[in-house]
């Protein structure tokens, strides 16, 4: 699937804005962070990103890259034992974002893959039918890549 | 006009699409 990869960033980006997290969300260094993904996930489901859970992620974290790096690690971890343990769904053959490269270059490729395997979890939570609601209502534009994204995932999935 | 229907047949593609995920029973078993 040929997605243009920094298009993917940009438009999974206008999507995560549709949550409305306290933590900036406009820019790609806003989201280096992990702050307004996690607040984004405990959004999507707050049984498994728990407010416990959300308050190990720290969000004045400036530009420490360790800091960066070990919000972004707890985020990419918890949400692969989501899809293993509650969507019963393995991603190996999904290429793992490189947090290092999101921390240290705003890689978007990098963060894309990131926000692509949170925008699997939120098509596919219990509450999955008001988040596809919600992208049904962003420009057709995004709507696309948005689904050009879902099909990549599901196209990487094992049950 | 062609960009038109050209227009109509992308929403009718995001559409089915995203209708055919809504229509997916969860993901979340029992």
């Amino acid at each position: 699937m040929d997605v243009n990869k920094t298009v993917l960033c940009e438009s999974l980006i206008i999507w995560l804005q549709t949550f409305n997290t306290a933590a900036p969300c406009k820019t790609v260094d806003d989201l280096t962070s992990g702050a307004a993904m996690s607040q984004a996930l405990n959004q999507i489901d707050s049984s498994w990103f728990s407010e416990n859970w959300l308050a190990r992620i720290k969000e004045d974290v400036g530009d420490n890259v360790r800091l960066k790096m070990n919000n972004l690690k707890k985020i990419l971890q918890m949400m692969v034992d989501y899809y293993n343990e509650v969507l019963s769904q393995q991603v190996k053959d999904f290429p793992m974002p490189d947090l290092m490269r999101v921390v240290e270059n705003s890689d978007q490729i990098e963060l894309g893959r990131l926000l692509q395997l949170i925008l699997g979890c939120a098509i596919k939570c219990d509450r999955k039918q008001e988040y596809i609601q919600i992208i049904m209502t962003l420009e057709e534009s995004v709507q696309h890549v948005v689904m050009t994204a879902i099909q990549e995932l599901m196209s990487k999935e094992t049950m | 006009d062609p960009n038109m229907k050209g227009a109509a047949a992308n929403e009718g593609v995001l559409a089915n699409f995203f209708n055919s995920l809504l229509s997916k029973k969860t993901g979340v078993p029992g």
